[in-house]
């Protein structure tokens, strides 16, 4: 462990609680998209079947989290308060964002085995995950600023990995390619948004889209 | 030979 690595986690983890809090004090999930919550449940269902290997507590006590959390999520959404839920402005194609992510598990996963192949799928889903999310906020011009809050906790959680990354690769000689490089796109996909963020929220505005 | 990459990370 590394305060690259605890902060982008720590972050993460704010991330999802934002998120939460924000659909139950406004007894609402308007302006979120469904579609991009239910991959974030594939991508922590399908990377954390080793959960039941010991790491660490701290370890097995965030991928316990990050199951809950994304999944009590989509309950909330989906279930809880369904008439909320915009689903006409939900209406990216994920099976474009689906389809070359088993791709990539079956071309280049380290080893041949379903663990493996489910890890990498996972890697390079969740590196997608968010564009049906950024797509509704394209779409309707504007995030509500806890959303905009949300959205820059997430994003910021991988590129804090990018530095662990380089930090681990410096001091443990420790590399794992298929993180790095589906970290690296991960981050560079909100770069639009973080520009938006800290031109517009930060200094009080609504993130409104120019038209 | 290919060194195993040890998932410890998130």
């Amino acid at each position: 462990m590394n305060i690259f690595r605890l902060a982008a986690d720590i972050s993460h983890a704010v991330a999802i609680v934002l998120l939460l809090y924000k659909i139950w004090t406004s007894r609402s999930c308007a302006g979120l998209s469904l579609k991009s919550q239910s991959l974030y449940v594939a991508v922590f269902v399908s990377r954390y079947l080793d959960i039941f290997r010991f790491v660490s507590f701290y370890n097995t006590f965030m991928k316990l989290f990050f199951i809950i959390g994304s999944s009590a999520t989509v309950y909330l959404m989906a279930f809880k308060f369904k008439h909320t839920y915009q689903k006409e402005n939900d209406s990216f194609p994920v099976l474009y964002l689906i389809l070359p992510c088993i791709a990539m598990a079956f071309v280049l996963p380290y080893e041949y085995n379903p663990v493996e192949i489910l890890w990498t799928f996972s890697i390079w889903q969740e590196s997608v995950a968010i564009f049906p999310q950024l797509f509704m906020v394209q779409k309707t011009g504007e995030a509500e600023s806890i959303t905009s809050h949300y959205l820059f906790a997430l994003g910021s959680y991988r590129g804090l990995y990018i530095l662990n990354w380089i930090y681990r690769y410096v001091v443990e000689d420790h590399v794992d390619w298929i993180s790095i490089v589906a970290g690296v796109i991960q981050t560079v996909l909100y770069c639009d948004f973080f520009y938006l963020y800290i031109t517009r929220v930060i200094k009080g505005r609504k993130l409104d889209l120019p038209a | 030979d290919k060194a195993e990459v040890v998932k410890d990370e998130l």
